[in-house]
């Protein structure tokens, strides 16, 4: 039989939070030369059983909340990052050197259970 | 809450907040590798942050040093056509030991392109600093010369690879003692133009600026294997 979607409004369920970092804020706009800011994005939200089965989690995803339909001591899957990107942060040090400097995953694109 | 700071900025691998006095001008290479950057970020490929497809070299940290140097005459030209003598120094105090250095080009910009400044020819000479001079009385002493290139006018920038010099510095324990820079303006007896030596002296000294952009590789965020198998 079909599984019934929770009840719970979907902004319940797992999916990625927009959160903006703006250097101006933080008083670094003085050295960061470019980007602004940046999306420090973050998962959060409920990973039940129905989630699993459309949400593009993994597989084990799907067995740990089938465990947990099962026995409730299993704990559920878990709202996480699964797609990042990296970024680019072009500053200038005290000494006057243009610095461009890359980090690797550092905004989370997609959420999904895990 | 209180924004950790502190903690932000150890993750991005700085001590603490830089505080440069004024911004220097962002160079052409740096902007056009930083929107290449975005532009594949928002595009979606995944891309290789560990090779910098604009100057082939492999390396996730770049610097441009500016030059703290000075110049060491700026009198009339002499006999020899010597233009300009400058002392140029980087600081290279910051470039990481645990990062593998990967480029290190010298560019000297002889200023704008031009069509009326088309001569005369000119001779560029770096040396490297084997001896400190005195401040006021005595010049940086020239030692080895590691290039020499005559250019037909002077405007436009030079392009110098350093590697070899910089790595001597950093891991072959000869002291960064500098560069010494000539420019002499030969004067063209056969082409009947008189190019006006001084005239070009002048602007030399007046539009030269050097830089220094240092490309390395850290072992820990660009584990070897990290460029992707075509």
């Amino acid at each position: 039989a079909a599984i019934p979607v929770p009840k719970g409004s979907c902004r319940n369920l797992c999916h990625r939070h927009q959160l903006f970092i703006n250097f101006r804020d933080l008083g670094w706009h003085k050295w960061v030369i470019a980007p602004k800011g940046f999306m420090a994005n973050y998962c959060h939200g409920d990973c039940p059983f129905s989630m699993t089965t459309y949400l593009n989690s993994s597989n084990y995803a799907f067995m740990q909340a089938l465990m947990h339909a099962v026995d409730p001591r299993v704990p559920k899957a878990v709202c996480i990052p699964i797609k990042l990107s990296p970024i680019s942060i072009l500053y200038q040090d005290s000494d006057g050197t243009v610095i461009l400097r890359h980090y690797e995953d550092m905004v989370v694109d997609e959420c999904g259970c895990g | 809450s209180k924004f950790q700071e502190y903690d932000f900025l150890q993750f991005l691998d700085l001590e603490k907040a830089p505080s440069p006095r004024r911004f220097q001008p962002v160079p052409r290479i740096l902007r056009k590798i930083f929107q290449a950057r975005e532009a594949a970020v928002a595009g979606g490929p995944s891309q290789d942050l560990c090779y910098v497809k604009e100057l082939g070299v492999r390396g996730n940290l770049l610097r441009l040093l500016p030059d703290q140097g000075f110049f060491l005459n700026t009198q009339k030209p002499s006999r020899d056509g010597s233009c300009l003598q400058k002392y140029l120094y980087f600081n290279l105090s910051a470039i990481q030991v645990k990062g593998t250095l990967t480029m290190a080009r010298l560019t000297l910009d002889l200023g704008p392109r031009s069509y009326y400044n088309l001569g005369p020819e000119v001779e560029v000479a770096l040396s490297v600093v084997e001896e400190h001079g005195v401040w006021g009385r005595s010049h940086p002493k020239p030692g080895r010369m590691f290039a020499l290139q005559s250019v037909p006018g002077p405007q436009g920038p030079l392009h110098f690879n350093l590697q070899d010099v910089v790595k001597d510095w950093n891991s072959n324990g000869l002291k960064n003692l500098g560069l010494y820079l000539e420019i002499l303006a030969k004067e063209d007896r056969h082409s009947g133009v008189n190019f006006q030596v001084e005239n070009t002296c002048d602007r030399l000294i007046r539009s030269l600026h050097a830089s220094l952009l240092v490309v390395t590789l850290n072992p820990e965020h660009c584990p070897s294997s990290s460029r992707k198998r075509r």
